[in-house]
Parts: C-alpha cells; structure tokens; sequence
C-alpha cells in the first residue's frame, strides 16, 4: 500500500516550497492537484484494503472536493503549475489537516506550557 | 508566578523582570514579572508580549501584548487576525472563567494560547505540538517553557514552610525578605480552606493557591490557580486529533512534596 507517496506528493504539490507562489489561491489548480490525488488514491484501492490512513485520506477528499466545489472530472495532470498562478491551499496553514495528509498524525502530541499565581 | 514546563516540571520562580517562554522558529514569548510584595522574591506576571513571526502563505509578522492594565482583543497593529487564510486569530473567550481571557488561535503551527488577568495580574497557558518545540537541552538558549527556571531562580518552598506554621506577620524577615504588610492574614488552615472552595483535588495547583495566599494574603490569588487548571483543561497536552483525555491532575511527586510542605 502506498498512500503515502500519494499524500506526500499532494501536500508537496500545494505547499509553496513547490515553487508555487504564496498568496492567492486559484481553485482550478487546487482541483488539478485533488484531482491528481483522488486518482493516485484510486490506483491503490486494492493494495490499500483495510488501510486507516488510506481509508482517512479517501474521506479527507470527498471532504475536499466539496469544500473547494472541484469537479470530479477535469485534468490531473500533476505538471508543476505555472508559476503565474498562485494556488496556495488553506490547509497549507492548517497544521493538523498538514499532519493528517502526510499520514503521520498517529505519532503527533501536543504539549502544554503554563505560567501563573506568584 | 508557577511554572508548568512542555515537560510537565512544576515550579515556583523569581524570574523578576523580562523572561523568555518560548523562543523558536514559529513564535517567541516574553513575560514581565514584578516583586507582589514588596521586597519578597515572590512575583507575579504584569506583561505578556507574543511575536507570531510571519509564515509564508499563512500570516505576516504579528505582536500581541497584554498588560495589566490592558487585555487587548486585537494584535498591536489593530488586526485581529493574521493572512488572508485566517488561520491566525485573536478572540475573547467567554464562558465563567475566572478573569477577562483572549484566545490566540495560530491554526498553521497547531497552536493555542490563552491569557486572562486574575486580580491585578496575568496568567498565561499555551499548547503546541511537540515537533515545533526542539527539547535537546543545548539547543534553544533559555526558554522557561522549555527548560524550566534558571536554578538560582528557583523559590525553595520547603523553607518558606517553616514560615508559614504561623499566621503571616507583617514585616517579619523571612527567607524572601521583609514583606509588606499582606491584604490579609493567612493561616495554613485559613488559606487551604479558601483554596478548597474553588480546587476540590489537592495537587500541586491546589498547593500553588495555598502557597500564593500564605505569600501575599491577596484571594485573588486563589482563583488564579483555579483559572490556570481550566486552561489545562482547555488545551490538554494530548495526542493530534483525538478527544483530549481525561486530564489526570497533577501529582508531581517532587514539587508536591515541597509544596504540601508549604501547605502545611
């Protein structure tokens, strides 16, 4: 099973380290990149069987192609957006929705700091 | 004022004047502390600076900062939210906390942050996930949140314990100095008796309400405590995504050794 490559190349296809600009956010090259992660995620339904993270990243999408109203259909094409667009992600600055899509939200904690009285 | 460290450390500091929390790539924060008695080592917070540095395609540069005299629902530059994808925001937290509280949200780092002003002073609590925060000892400098207090800072509570068998007289000469004339007197029994009307479970924040009203005979003291644990409570340290366990209170065995000492 290898859904984690697919998540890896979705969070590394809409971070700006991919070169991507950092403000604006065109929904058509989100959708491409969903689109491409919806398929990457298809081709490992088989291997993936049984798999949470697999079976949590299927969930996350459908969450996402509503949330962003991407269509289903439409080019996947994982080329590198040109650098005249700038889709940058609101879950780009989402830590736990980062953590999620990289898969490794099993091994994460939070701690806590606190300061008071006298 | 008390410390609770990301290593869940328990401890009662001087830290007089400007401190570091927190110093790293996402965020740095800087508490002021002055004297609440005149002369005593024992201090409390006036001034809470945040610096959200600024993370590409989340959020510019951001400062908030809370006084006791001021507790602002919006950052120094008037904004109260930081980048357009909102994942930076300031709001008041409502609820019959204890104090006027503001809620800093910092959703790209997983980070959370409360401040409240108790009485005449400031409470602080943050969560933050573990892998924002470098806890190899020689790396990030002094950061109490993170390494604890400086040694010589630290507030030996058992010799304060001798101290207080009796009901605190004023100007006695004790191990933090001449004290100026406290709010009110506090007996052990008066000041766990106070203590147990907001903190039923005696652990160590318990302990840190008797240890505040024995030190300044102020009650506001008491619900600062009180107000630290709902913030524990609110921001549990926890696993990512899941339902915040039952927070376990508090048994440090060290400090409430020391601190029952300073209750008795």
């Amino acid at each position: 099973c290898r859904i984690q490559r697919c998540n890896a190349d979705y969070v590394a296809s809409t971070s700006p380290s991919s070169g991507l600009q950092d403000d604006v956010a065109l929904d058509v090259d989100y959708c491409i990149a969903l689109r491409a992660y919806a398929l990457c995620t298809r081709r490992q339904a088989r291997s993936c069987r049984g798999d949470l993270v697999y079976h949590s990243a299927v969930f996350r999408i459908k969450e996402l192609f509503s949330q962003h109203n991407c269509s289903s259909d439409g080019p996947t094409s994982s080329a590198k957006v040109p650098s005249t667009s700038r889709p940058v992600v609101p879950e780009l600055c989402d830590y736990e929705n980062r953590v999620l899509m990289s898969g490794s939200a099993g091994q994460k904690k939070y701690a806590h700091c606190g300061l008071f009285g006298d | 004022p008390h410390l609770r460290t990301f290593r869940n450390e328990f401890q009662t500091c001087k830290v007089e004047g400007a401190w570091p929390l927190i110093d790293n790539r996402f965020l740095s924060v800087q508490v002021t502390n002055v004297p609440v008695v005149l002369g005593s080592s024992a201090t409390a917070t006036s001034k809470i600076t945040v610096i959200f540095k600024s993370f590409q395609g989340c959020t510019d540069q951001k400062v908030y900062q809370a006084t006791t005299e001021d507790l602002p629902l919006a950052f120094q530059d008037g904004t109260r939210s930081g980048g357009e994808s909102g994942s930076l925001t300031v709001v008041e937290r409502g609820g019959s906390g204890v104090g006027r509280q503001v809620k800093i949200q910092a959703r790209y780092i997983g980070t959370s942050i409360i401040v409240r002003r108790v009485g005449s002073y400031l409470t602080f609590a943050i969560r933050m996930p573990e892998d924002t925060l470098d806890f190899s000892e020689d790396n990030g400098g002094l950061q109490l949140c993170l390494h604890g207090c400086p040694r010589n800072e630290l507030i030996k509570e058992h010799t304060l314990s001798r101290q207080s068998q009796q009901p605190r007289l004023q100007g006695t000469n004790t191990e933090l100095g001449p004290l100026r004339p406290p709010h009110q007197v506090y007996t052990v029994e008066r000041a766990t008796a106070r203590c147990r009307e907001t903190l039923q479970v005696e652990d160590v924040y318990f302990q840190s309400c008797v240890f505040d009203l024995l030190t300044t005979g102020d009650p506001e003291f008491s619900l600062a405590a009180y107000g630290a644990l709902e913030d524990l409570k609110a921001l549990p340290p926890s696993k990512l995504k899941q339902n915040p366990p039952r927070t376990p209170r508090l048994y440090d065995r060290a400090t409430s050794h020391t601190a029952a000492a300073a209750a008795n």
